[in-house]
Order: structure tokens, then C-alpha cells, then sequence
């Protein structure tokens, strides 16, 4: 474990409660995209199936539990609670342009061929894309409520940092794992758009607006 | 150099 790593694990734990705190406190899931909620559902799903079979530590194995039960609950309000505020007609984006290619690709690009690797490999290249319905749904709709914006923020930065923490694992302990890092860094360039508009306007008390 | 899935990162 090192600095970036646990800065990382903090801002995606931080961005989850950012958005379960707006959705809770407004009584409202306007502005999020269901489907980018079910795709990181899937996404937990698929990747800690290991909880079962391999023990790493209390920290790895708590970290998995909440993710897997914060996004539960996150899908459980959006689609059962406040359904009534739930922005489907601009939630319009295709899951199945993203599942299919990443389904595919797990099969052929992955380190072994068995079943929890391939589940894990496609968690890996289902994340780094899962954001897509969401970015598709704010340059829908032209706009993000500020809160959303420090949401996705906080999602865009984890990832950001687990690039650094493996750019510090391969200097301190030879270790890299190829297929993370490559959908670490899409996953990341994914947001860049993003964090151009969060720090130019955001972040100057302005709201995120995208030019028509 | 050795390669192995970081499965200890989550």
C-alpha cells in the first residue's frame, strides 16, 4: 500500500458517498445515469467474486464489501425509491455497445483462461467505460448539478491514481499488471474532457455547462 | 520483471 493508493481508494469511497449524500438528501437521482450505476454494479460484481476464494487482507476484503453493498443500494434507489425522479429519456445510452466489446475482449486479451480471470478481466475493461452513459447523459442534457460534477470528479481521480500507484510499483517493486494499466489509462482519458470543464468552471463557483 | 494480475488492488 502506498500514498496513491490510498488516496485513490479514499476518493472512489468519497465519490460513492457523494452521490448515495445527494440522492438521499434531495429525494432525487435527477442528472445520474441508472446505467452507468448498473455497469459498476456489474463491474464490482464481476471483479470481487474472488472474496470467496482468495484472502488478501481486512482492508482488501472490507473495501470489496462496500463496494459491492454501496452500489446495491445506490441501484436500489434509483430504480426502486426515487424511480418517480429517475431521468430515463436521458439515460439513453446503449449498454450493449459497451458489454458486447468488452465480453469479446476479455476472452481473447486476458492473463489466463479461466473463469474468475476472464470475470475479472471484463470487470477491468467494463470500468474503464462504465462512465460513458453518465458523460453521454451530461453532454445530453448540456449541464451537471454542481454536486454531480464533484461526484464525477472524485470517480475520475481514483482511477488517476491507481495509474500512479502503478507507475510507483513498477519503480519500487517491479510489478505491473498490463491489462489494469492500459484501462486505467482509458478509463482515465475518458475523463479528461471532464476535469477540463470541473476546474475551469466548478471549481470557480460556476455551474457545468457545456457550450451548445 | 515478473507479470501478475494485481489482485491485491482493487
Amino acid at each position: 500500500m502506498n500514498i496513491f493508493r490510498l488516496m485513490a481508494d479514499l476518493a472512489h469511497v468519497l465519490a460513492i458517498v457523494i452521490l448515495l449524500h445527494k440522492i438521499w438528501k434531495s429525494r432525487s437521482c435527477a442528472g445520474i445515469s441508472g446505467k452507468s450505476q448498473i455497469l459498476f454494479a456489474l463491474v464490482y460484481f464481476m471483479r470481487y467474486l474472488d472474496i470467496m476464494t482468495s484472502y488478501v487482507s481486512f482492508y482488501n476484503s472490507t473495501m470489496k464489501l462496500l463496494f459491492l453493498g454501496t452500489s446495491g443500494a445506490t441501484l436500489n434507489l434509483i430504480y426502486r425509491k426515487f424511480k418517480p425522479s429517475y431521468d430515463h429519456n436521458h439515460d439513453s445510452f446503449r449498454i450493449a455497445y459497451l458489454l458486447v466489446p468488452c465480453a469479446l475482449l476479455s476472452l481473447f486479451l486476458n492473463h489466463e483462461f479461466s473463469v474468475l480471470e476472464i470475470l475479472w478481466t471484463f470487470s477491468i475493461y467494463l470500468e474503464s467505460v462504465a462512465i460513458l452513459p453518465q458523460l453521454f447523459m451530461v453532454a445530453k442534457t448540456g449541464e451537471a448539478e454542481s454536486i454531480t460534477s464533484h461526484y464525477l470528479f472524485a470517480l475520475g481521480s481514483y482511477r488517476a491514481l491507481y495509474v500512479c500507484n502503478w507507475v510507483y510499483r513498477y519503480i519500487a517493486e517491479s510489478h505491473f499488471d498490463l491489462i489494469a494499466i492500459i484501462a486505467g489509462l482509458v478509463q482515465t482519458i475518458l475523463y479528461c474532457d471532464f476535469f477540463y470543464l470541473y476546474i475551469t468552471k466548478v471549481l470557480q463557483n460556476r455551474k457545468l455547462q457545456l457550450p451548445a | 520483471i515478473h507479470i501478475q494480475p494485481a489482485k491485491d488492488e482493487l
